[in-house]
């Protein structure tokens, strides 16, 4: 019996808001994998995303891809962001998470897969943040295409509309809204 | 090619042992 490799290996990282430390002290690398039932191993053996203290993400990204927008692959990305309303963090969560982890592992996305860089899940008390990054905010035909299948495989209604936003644009806002560049 | 799966078939390894 072969384990069932991936067409990328992941990393999957764990942050903790720890005020006393710096930032990015707080994120760590779990682990790395690259086969279908490593996948399976790691998420079996974690604590769900409903269940982390508020301030915790987890993170999975493509190997040599650090979750953060400094990194080569992401600063000129961005992100397509679905917040959860409180009363969805028992409901949907997990389910969500789960499907974002399939749509990236199964390279979801067909030939528009090579754009994805990873997945960000946030844990907060104003609202849960689940995220899909991509390379290259520029790239208008990938990053709509991504973000229509995006919103199919998590069952999302048609009417619901969701946000691409640049990496750029998040750093550089100055109060808590970041314009879309881009919606479906 | 590129290895996809799709979301049903890697649903199907969920509660397999691995193996190897």
């Amino acid at each position: 019996y072969m384990k069932h490799p991936l067409q990328n290996r992941w990393g999957l990282w764990f942050y903790k808001n720890d005020k006393s430390k710096m930032w990015q002290d707080n994120l760590r690398l779990i682990t790395k994998f690259d086969t279908v039932e490593d996948f399976w191993a790691l998420y079996n053996n974690i604590q769900p995303p409903s269940k982390l203290s508020s301030g915790c993400d987890y993170s999975m990204f493509k190997d040599g891809i650090e979750p953060m927008w400094e990194d080569r692959s992401n600063k000129c990305g961005g992100r397509w962001l679905i917040t959860l309303a409180k009363q969805h963090r028992r409901t949907e969560l997990d389910h969500f998470w789960l499907e974002t982890l399939l749509c990236l592992i199964g390279e979801g996305f067909g030939s528009f897969s090579r754009d994805i860089c990873g997945s960000v899940i946030n844990i907060r008390a104003k609202g849960d943040k689940i995220a899909i990054w991509t390379s290259n905010a520029e790239n208008c035909e990938t990053v709509t295409y991504i973000g229509k299948k995006y919103k199919e495989s998590l069952g999302l209604p048609q009417k619901l509309v969701i946000g691409y936003q640049a990496h750029a644009d998040t750093a550089t806002k100055s109060n808590s809204i970041t314009k879309n560049k881009f919606v479906v | 090619g590129k290895r996809q799966y799709d979301r049903d078939f890697l649903l199907g390894f969920q509660f397999m042992p691995a193996c190897v």
